[in-house]
């Protein structure tokens, strides 16, 4: 699975999310990636996109989750993050990157690793995989 | 407001056994893309347009499990998914059941914004695709020899899966599954199989 979020000088936040989906699947099988909500998300407050497990996915809506964190506890970025990987999975094995209307950069997983990289306007950029 | 920033991912569930020559080519092609989506930013490109263009990106380099480089189904095929969502009106699109379209991501956005629709599958979002004068391949375009091996060695790992599950119901010897034992990665599993199938999610 590959996603991209982004928000852009005027504070717009998006999300993309684009896979193959489980190798050796069912044809026909849905994972979470073009479930809005579960693997992609984008609203005034974030963008999410998600990877990994996608039944997991599927049942912790967890892209939508972490918005919901921001926008009704009021947690910050990394913070809904971190909640909704640590309380949402349950056994479920994924990761996720997401931006915040704010310019924050936010990621998180519970695999042993997830391709990933972020920059931003003030010339940090990273790109790590464990 | 605190500027422009972006995110990318190529995938979770990494074998932590990838060689470093894999582990330095998805580094690459990540710099790549967040180049790509940075400069856009840069240039006062809209987050939707630019995690359009990189995702695209992402879909056209084979490394990743998307686009060309997908993983196979049972048959041997690709079936390709994509959605995107603009923060901005929470609009969005979504494609399942790909086979010829070169980039779902896309069409996931023409969903978007020239359909009345959010989701649409298999030979509806074919039709569409070929609607809206999308760049299509033949299924093949997106079929890289790894996968081809990898799907061999999940049908392997998957008769283990099975043969475990049979072991457990039925009560039967552990030794029917004998040449299952060929393959083992100190246990960690997805979606119930070895992560070591993985290429490289």
């Amino acid at each position: 699975t590959v996603g991209c979020v982004a928000v852009d000088n005027g504070g717009w936040c998006a999300a993309a999310t684009s896979t193959g989906g489980l190798m050796n699947k069912m044809s026909g099988r849905i994972g979470d990636s073009p479930l809005i909500g579960s693997g992609t998300y984008a609203c005034g407050a974030c963008a999410v996109s998600c990877t990994g497990e996608g039944e997991a996915i599927i049942r912790s809506t967890l892209a939508r989750d972490v918005a919901a964190l921001m926008e009704y506890k009021g947690l910050g970025l990394q913070e809904a993050v971190d909640y909704a990987l640590k309380e949402r999975l349950d056994e479920g094995k994924a990761g996720l990157i997401a931006v915040s209307r704010n310019g924050e950069v936010a990621y998180g997983f519970n695999t042993v690793g997830m391709f990933r990289g972020c920059a931003t306007e003030d010339g940090f950029m990273d790109v790590a995989i464990w | 407001m605190g500027g422009w920033a972006i995110a990318v991912h190529g995938g979770a569930g990494v074998d932590p056994k990838l060689p470093e020559e894999r582990q330095e080519e998805a580094r690459r092609v990540l710099r790549r893309c967040l180049g790509v989506g940075a400069a856009g930013l840069r240039a006062g490109l809209s987050a939707v347009d630019v995690v359009e263009m990189v995702v695209r990106e992402l879909e056209t380099d084979p490394v990743f499990n998307s686009g060309r480089g997908s993983v196979l189904t049972q048959e041997g095929t690709v079936e390709m998914e994509a959605s995107i969502m603009d923060g901005r009106g929470r609009r969005c699109g979504a494609v399942s059941g790909l086979t010829t379209v070169k980039n779902p991501v896309s069409l996931a956005r023409l969903v978007m914004d020239r359909s009345p629709h959010s989701y649409l599958a298999f030979h509806g979002a074919e039709d569409f695709a070929r609607e809206q004068r999308v760049e299509v391949v033949d299924n093949s375009y997106f079929i890289t020899d790894e996968n081809v091996r990898m799907l061999k060695l999940a049908k392997e790992a998957n008769s283990i899966v099975v043969c475990e599950v049979d072991a457990i119901r039925l009560q039967s010897p552990a030794d029917t599954c004998s040449a299952s034992s060929t393959i083992t990665d100190g246990g960690l599993h997805m979606n119930g199989l070895p992560i070591s199938i993985y290429a490289p999610e």
